[in-house]
C-alpha cells in the first residue's frame, strides 16, 4: 500500500526524508538511498525522485545520480 | 569532497529551478 500523507506517498516520504537529512555539498547519490531503504527496488526509487524533482522538492547536484532537498538551508 | 566553481553554480542553478517549480506546484494548487 502507497497511501497519500501529505500529498506524498510513503515512498516519496521516505525518500525525501533521507535527502533531507544528507548534508553532502553534493547531495546524496541515489545508490545510497538503495542501500537505506532496503524495502524498495531501485525502479521505485528512480520514480520517487523523478516525481519529488518535478514538484521542486529536490533537485540534481554534481550529476543526475545526486540530489539535494529544497528544503530547508 | 570539494566541488569545483562550476560545480557550485550548477548546484546553485538547479536549486533555483527546483523553488521555481515548487512555487508554481503550490500555486496551481491554490
Amino acid at each position: 500500500a502507497d497511501s497519500s500523507i501529505n500529498g506524498l506517498t510513503a515512498h516519496q516520504s521516505q525518500v525525501l526524508n533521507l535527502i533531507k537529512a544528507c548534508r553532502d555539498a553534493q547531495g546524496m547519490n541515489i545508490n545510497e538511498i538503495k542501500t537505506k531503504l532496503k524495502g524498495m527496488n531501485m525502479s521505485a526509487i528512480k520514480q520517487a525522485v523523478e516525481f519529488l524533482s518535478n514538484e521542486g522538492h529536490i533537485y540534481s547536484t554534481v550529476d543526475e545520480d545526486h540530489f539535494k532537498s529544497t528544503d530547508g538551508d | 569532497v570539494c566541488l569545483t566553481e562550476d560545480q557550485k553554480r550548477k548546484i546553485e542553478e538547479n536549486r533555483i529551478k527546483a523553488l521555481a517549480r515548487r512555487a508554481e506546484r503550490l500555486a496551481a494548487q491554490q
